[in-house]
């Protein structure tokens, strides 16, 4: 079957995309067939991940997928990964948000499409006992493609960046997923929350993680992601920092967090 | 008068809220008077400058003069800083997107607004030769908010993250302000891009600088933001970087930014 996660948080620069390419590698690399599905109109999941801006190497795409034009194994593109694939994002994307807006659609096509995804999956598994896993990078914003990404997930994973920042906006997010949950998608939990950029030398890192443990106790995984220079400079290259440089920090703490939410699925 | 600067960029994370409150500080430094506008419902600005989030100490709020309930000048709350003061963000101001969307409202009530204020001022300076600055600290999105900042502006203050990720929406942005500009604001043009976060020790910080100022030339501030610890403790003091520490390099920054630019809009 499909196990849906959207990476999500409202506040920029959290590192939401990082964690969509890297975890999703690191969940490959054990065996676990992926799919990241770009829901950003500025594309940084499907550049980071090497898919180039020619007129149709992006074709069909997000957008396409939630027009209901092409279906997700249509749009799943390979990215020289085994078992990772992307459906990658346009700017066109940005469109869908008026279209939506003025209500020409049916608000949540990316569930339908997810659904039709796991019998297509199933139907071609030839047994494969394996579950899929989606990841759904999400633009930093509650708009409409968010809600759509939790309308269509069985759970959320949070980055959050240990700044100051960092816990303004997290009651505006839980009470958007508990909205989601009760009008669309009764399924819908946070399965974690994952501390970035942690910087041991820093007291402000100190005091956030203290902060955030304190307000969200378990749900906050053991696993932080050091701030690390070679995952900034791993998605200039096309690649996710396990190819670039498997033996830093960053791959080590992105192959961890992989193998707890591996665990926290194996829990419910 | 009045001069509107939207600070605007729809990556997340690249340090908006930390130039319109430092670039803000930085100006009434020097004798012109700054209110700074928060538009983005996570309120970062507002808590930066220690504005508390008790029941009436956001009231009236970005909300209200969206909604035309209050005016600008109603709206304006003190900082303690001298010269400086903020119109507050909440929560709230999310609604207002599924309210412009679905055509409820005219669209660009905060251009309105700005102009009502402008005549405000002029009636009150008692012959004051100062501009008051207007800073738009915008959210990380091409939004309706965002398209309210810019068809109130009269130039957009672009930060970039000195970061691979940086020139990716670049093109999309310059999209978006030659629209309104065509559409409805003739006047609208980019005032400048400055390159945040900028750490010299870092070989991915020269290529970013180096592509963008081959790319925008001019556009780009010879003055750039280095990344400093500081800067990113100051707002859990709810204080700009100029009074909490006024010697680090992160201060020294705004303050020359700020006079480059006083200097640009002096040229016009
Ligand atoms: N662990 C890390 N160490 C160092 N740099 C990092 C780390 N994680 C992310 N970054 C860098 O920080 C910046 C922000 O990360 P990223 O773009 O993944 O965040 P995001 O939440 O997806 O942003 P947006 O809100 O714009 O979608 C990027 O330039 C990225 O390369
Ligand atoms: N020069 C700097 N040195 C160190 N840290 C910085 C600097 N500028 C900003 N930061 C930190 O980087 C983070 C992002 O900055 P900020 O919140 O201002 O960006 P933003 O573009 O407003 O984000 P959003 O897209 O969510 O609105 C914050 O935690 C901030 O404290
Ligand atoms: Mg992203
Ligand atoms: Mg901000």
């Amino acid at each position: 079957g499909l196990r849906v996660l959207a990476v999500a948080n409202q506040k920029g620069g959290v590192g939401k995309t990082t964690t969509a390419i890297n975890l999703g590698t690191a969940l490959a690399a054990v065996g676990r067939p992926v799919v990241i599905v770009d829901l950003d109109p500025q594309g940084n999941a499907s550049t980071g991940l090497g898919i180039g801006k020619g007129p149709d190497e992006r074709s069909p795409s997000t957008l396409e997928v939630l027009l209901e034009t092409a279906s997700m194994a249509q749009a799943a593109k390979p990215t020289g990964i085994p078992l990772l694939s992307i459906v990658p994002a346009t700017g066109d994307l940005m469109g869908i948000e008026r279209e939506f807006a003025a209500g020409q659609h049916k608000v949540y096509p990316l569930r339908n499409a997810l659904i039709e995804y796991a019998a297509h999956q199933q139907a071609n598994a030839e047994g494969q006992a394996k579950t899929t896993y989606v990841l759904i990078d999400c633009p930093p914003s509650l708009n409409v493609l968010t809600i759509n990404a939790l309308s269509a997930a069985d759970a959320v994973l949070v980055p959050m960046q240990c700044e100051f920042f960092a816990m303004e906006g997290l009651a505006q997010l839980v009470k958007t997923i508990n909205d989601v949950r009760d009008r669309l998608n009764p399924a819908l939990s946070i399965q974690g929350v994952v501390l970035t950029m942690h910087d041991k030398r820093n007291r402000l890192t100190h005091e956030v993680e203290e902060n955030v443990r304190d307000a969200l106790g378990e749900k906050v995984y053991a696993t932080y992601i050091p701030r690390n220079v070679r995952v900034a400079e791993s998605p200039s290259f096309g690649k996710p920092i396990l190819l670039y440089d498997h033996q830093c920090e960053g791959s080590r703490a992105y192959i961890e967090l992989a193998s707890e939410v591996i665990k926290r699925e194996q829990q419910l």
